[in-house]
């Protein structure tokens, strides 16, 4: 069975894409299908990934806004059984456009259907907002949405929001959207505020936050300019191991 | 003459907010009058400056939708020459309840217009995102805009958007818009990227960053947990002398 993911958090630069990238990168080193989606107009997860971001090839925008079908936009990756499903900067258009087309929630769960089964995981990397697109990720995201947190105080605040946002998807888009765990993001060990925060999040989120903690590595901010993951890029650097734990956090998680 | 500058980058995390609010302060400590406007729905800014965010509270919503005056909303700070006009989360359907309004992208600019001569300077804070809540920043500053442009790969991806945005409300909204500055933010003397990404930065934007680089300190991240500014947090730490010398850059500028 397909497991389907959103990554989201309005509050930006927390790491969503980069959690996006790499815990893909890790799952389909342990042999499973993985396809990344890239629902955010400024395709960083498109080009972490080493695929060109070209306004006139075919991305998300013609699938959501076109009706074509997501399998004829998905590219390889460069690493095996890693498949994405690239953006590109027409997509910042295509929120004015969804408002006024008939289910507009639910576009992207309706593309998703038919490639489910050539996949284990789908990962949907969301932009920093809780508009039409997030919302889109959040109902095609059966399995929940995880929820990267950085390490930094003004990150606690918008967390609020973003559970209600998942709330009302939940009670009128899709029912079975859940938390599928909070993960604590460029904790810098030098300060006592990391560490805070993550009390703080453990203290109001008991049982919901992913054991493993993603260390502020500038590896991981050096390797999106290569076009490659972790995995790839520094395969024995802190940030590269945290994201395979994470990965096998996921894996056990069934 | 009052001057009016947005902070914008719909790149997320990249110290739009921090800028907005430390400039702001070393501003206000210089003798001029000084009004923060947080037009983001996350209402950092509002947080960081120390006032309590209140669903229930007057807030810019009530300005752009309601159509209440913008000193109605207005608040002092706690520093002398310092106001704010707090966001709050209602903020963020403000959106699509802007859509339908004549006049949408000009809410801002209209309302700020009795309140101006109260003030030197006016710093509109602007969510992560290239949206009618910025584009209202975007028509209502009339001295510019200043992007703040984190030292990281990624942040360097989405500066070609941003200036198509900028070009397309000077076309069409707002005539005077220019780029008053980029600054650099969270530079890591420790790594290579920062310089690296400044070298790319200064080459593409010749003549148009500012001199002050703001590094990357931890104190200006604890700083809004306190609800104060760096220069009441950690006066002599490097971000709060940086944050001066920029403040001072943008004095020189005009
Ligand atoms: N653990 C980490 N250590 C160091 N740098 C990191 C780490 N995680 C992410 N980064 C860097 O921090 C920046 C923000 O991360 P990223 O772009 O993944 O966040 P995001 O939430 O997807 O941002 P946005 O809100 O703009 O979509 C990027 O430049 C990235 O390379
Ligand atoms: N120079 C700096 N050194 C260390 N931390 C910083 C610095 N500037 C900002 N920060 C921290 O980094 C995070 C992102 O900064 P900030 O919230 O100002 O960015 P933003 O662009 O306004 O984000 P958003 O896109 O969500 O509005 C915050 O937690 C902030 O406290
Ligand atoms: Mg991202
Ligand atoms: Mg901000």
């Amino acid at each position: 069975m397909t497991r389907v993911y959103a990554l989201a958090n309005q509050k930006g630069g927390v790491g969503k894409t980069t959690t996006a990238v790499n815990v893909a990168a890790y799952l389909a080193a342990a042999g499973r299908r993985v396809l990344v989606v890239d629902s955010d107009p400024q395709a960083n997860a498109t080009t972490s990934m080493g695929v060109t971001v070209n306004s006139g090839a075919p991305s998300l925008y013609d699938v959501l806004i076109g009706g074509a079908p997501l399998e004829s936009i998905i590219v390889a990756s460069k690493r095996p059984r890693l498949d994405l499903a690239p953006s590109a900067p027409a997509l910042a258009g295509a929120e004015v456009e969804m408002v006024g087309l008939r289910g507009r929630e639910h576009l992207l769960q309706r593309a998703l259907g038919p490639v489910l089964p050539r996949y284990d995981f789908v990962l949907l990397d969301c932009p920093p907002s809780l508009n039409l697109l997030t919302v889109n990720a959040l109902t095609a995201a059966r399995d929940g949405v995880i929820i990267p947190v950085q390490c930094e105080y003004l990150a606690l605040e918008g967390l609020s929001r973003l559970l209600e946002t998942i709330r009302l998807v939940q009670a009128r888009l899709n029912p079975s959207l859940r938390i599928a765990g909070l993960v604590m993001t460029m904790y810098d060990a030098r300060t006592n505020l990391s560490q805070q925060v993550v009390d703080e999040v453990r203290r109001h989120f008991p049982g919901e936050v992913f054991n493993t903690i993603i260390p502020r590595s500038v590896r991981l901010s050096e390797a999106p300019s290569y076009g490659e993951c972790i995995l790839n890029y520094a395969p024995y650097s802190s940030g590269a191991t945290a994201y395979q734990a994470l990965a096998e956090e996921i894996l056990k998680k069934n």
